[in-house]
């Protein structure tokens, strides 16, 4: 069950 | 003052008209060097980052820095409407920072178009990511591979799902995926080179096996780009969005940046 990752969001959780 | 120069057909318009699924409205930094454009797309999964060294243009000129935002649909729509072996110039004056001017001349110099097109508000769709492609170092893989192949993949694999899986050790890139009526995966031996041969996939940075999961919706518009260019290179790390890039020129570029999908 994968869900796309938002961008900024997986950025901001780097 | 900004100016622009370019034929019917140049790189620029077919770039453009290839962003354009992804794409409305962008940001557009230019220089003496050339332009850089980022746009974010609606849903937040793709950043795209470009950059257009001013030797590519007939002529360019750019006496200030400046910034605009662009209405991208309407300015490709605007150029469609020119014929075969027009010149197309693009300019904004620093008397009327509110438009961009599109102009375009006949071959035979008898026929002339002006166009105006509004400039818009596009300050949203910058992202502070610019240290991400200096930092080759943190992608565990970096690979390079004909950009006809790379659309290829991208469309075999559609037939059967919406996902595709890439995956990168040493011995074997592979792109695969998994759907209700079946499975694909085509596998890639890589040449492990720095300097990779056009024809073939090139293996250029491996710090350890990596595997993303990507919405095949995005990677088919990142290969519709591509296909624009002979190569294209593809950058995996699991904490940050896949990297895919072609080169303009000696010194221009074009990367998306694609958030991968994760497991909540």
């Amino acid at each position: 069950n994968k869900h796309q990752a938002d961008l900024e969001k997986f950025y901001n959780n780097r | 003052m900004f100016e622009l120069t370019m034929a019917k057909g140049s790189i620029l318009q077919g770039v453009l008209e290839a962003i354009l699924d992804l794409v409305n409205v962008a940001n557009v930094d230019c220089s003496s060097k050339g332009f850089s454009l980022q746009a974010l797309d609606t849903e937040h999964v793709v950043f795209l980052s470009l950059f257009f060294p001013s030797e590519v243009f007939r002529s360019y000129r750019c006496d200030e820095d400046c910034s605009m935002g662009i209405a991208i649909a309407d300015m490709v729509d605007l150029l469609r409407a020119s014929n075969d072996g027009d010149i197309i110039t693009i300019k904004v004056t620093d008397q009327n920072f509110e438009d961009i001017t599109i102009t375009f001349e006949s071959p035979d110099k008898t026929k002339t178009t002006d166009m105006d097109l509004q400039l818009v508000d596009a300050r949203s769709h910058r992202l502070k990511i610019s240290e991400w492609h200096d930092m080759e170092s943190e992608y565990q893989a970096i690979f390079c591979m004909p950009s006809a192949q790379f659309m290829l993949n991208c469309k075999s694999l559609s037939v059967i799902d919406d996902d595709v899986v890439i995956r990168v050790n040493e011995e074997v890139i592979s792109f695969s995926t998994k759907g209700k009526s079946g499975c694909v995966n085509i596998s890639h031996v890589p040449n492990k080179t720095d300097n990779p041969e056009k024809a073939s996939v090139t293996l250029t940075h491996m710090r350890g096996p990596v595997s993303l999961t990507l919405n095949l919706r995005y990677m088919k518009s990142c290969a519709k780009v591509s296909t624009l260019f002979d190569q294209v290179k593809i950058g995996l790390s699991t904490k940050l969005p896949l990297m895919v890039e072609c080169k303009i020129a000696e010194k221009g570029y074009i990367r998306y940046f694609v958030a991968p999908k994760i497991t909540e």
